[in-house]
């Protein structure tokens, strides 16, 4: 242990500013822990890091970008969270308003959103050139790779829109995902 | 995927996480992120953790809780995310995932599948963030 204050992140490269960020909060008397959390993630969604944080990255099939976000006090053991959080990019501190202006722990969606610009967070598009250009050649390569399994048409070839189609009787599930390889740009 | 855990002076502790997610992924799916034990996990008496890689396989183990867990019956950092990422080897060979586990007094480690893990820290009087790299479990 290099000693107290102590900040650790997953990741370095472009999160090393993350770090940095939340570290040098903690130097400062006021700054608690959740603060530095929340100052280095931020950091993070504002920077866009490797493109897995924030706005304009990750599009889902309709192109859209949207954010997962947690923040957790290690005292009280409280947790506020935003999941699918659609055209707000401070995720973070969205969470952390949960955590703070709520007695429940996750917001999901839309309704997410509604939250965020009621406690005053500014709501805009999370796409870019650079992500929409992403879809467009993922759709321009057939939509591959995607997530769909026990559709029609075949997902390995073909976009959607898709139907469910009858498991056969000897369906196992283990085989889904075990065996399914992982894409690169496939991980949270 | 960033997660990060923060120790205040007084010993304090927290922890939180951010991502995008998955990329092309069915709308409206949820990963590991915004998880409470799964993207990260924190009790300021034993320490804290952070996860990312594969969401939609890392939320079915809750490799964040079972770490923090294993800090409290006495595992070290290090070894409790060996633990928590071995548990999702046994059933997905081909996850990818990484893990970094503290505890209270700054003692740290990781552990990671899949690809070469690494993780950032920066604490006490360092000049510069530190950056470990992990090899794969």
């Amino acid at each position: 242990s290099p000693g107290l204050p102590l900040v650790i992140n997953t990741w370095g490269g472009p999160f090393t500013a993350a770090t940095d960020a939340a570290y040098l909060s903690l130097l400062e008397p006021q700054t608690s822990a959740l603060d530095a959390v929340e100052l280095g993630c931020s950091t993070c969604e504002a920077n866009q890091c490797d493109g897995s944080v924030g706005y304009g990255g990750s599009p889902d099939e309709n192109c859209e970008t949207t954010l997962d976000a947690m923040i957790m006090d290690g005292g009280s053991m409280k947790s506020g969270s935003v999941a699918a959080l659609r055209r707000v990019r401070n995720a973070i501190g969205v969470a952390r308003a949960v955590l703070e202006h709520t007695t429940h722990t996750m917001l999901a969606g839309d309704l997410a959103t509604d939250f965020a610009v009621a406690n005053g967070f500014a709501a805009g598009s999370l796409s870019t050139g650079a992500s929409a250009a992403a879809c467009a050649a993922w759709r321009a390569a057939g939509c591959q790779p995607n997530y769909r399994i026990n559709v029609t048409p075949d997902p390995a070839s073909s976009c959607g829109p898709y139907a469910p189609t009858p498991l056969p009787p000897d369906y196992d599930d283990d085989d889904d995902d075990a065996d399914r390889g992982v894409v690169p740009e496939g991980h949270d | 995927t960033i997660s990060m855990i923060a120790l205040h002076r007084s010993g304090a502790m927290a922890a939180g996480t951010s991502t995008n997610g998955a990329g092309h992924k069915v709308p409206g799916r949820v990963g590991d992120g915004p998880i409470t034990g799964s993207g990260s996990y924190v009790d300021s008496d034993v320490g804290g953790c952070g996860a990312t890689g594969d969401g939609d396989i890392m939320m079915r183990f809750l490799p964040c809780y079972q770490a923090v867990e294993s800090l409290r019956r006495g595992m070290s950092p290090r070894a409790a995310a060996e633990d928590a990422v071995r548990r999702m080897l046994r059933k997905y060979p081909a996850v990818q995932s990484g893990v970094v586990v503290v505890d209270r007094e700054g003692r740290h480690g990781g552990a990671g599948s899949g690809w070469t893990f690494t993780y950032a820290y920066r604490g006490g009087a360092m000049g510069e963030t530190a950056v470990v790299s992990v090899p794969p479990i």
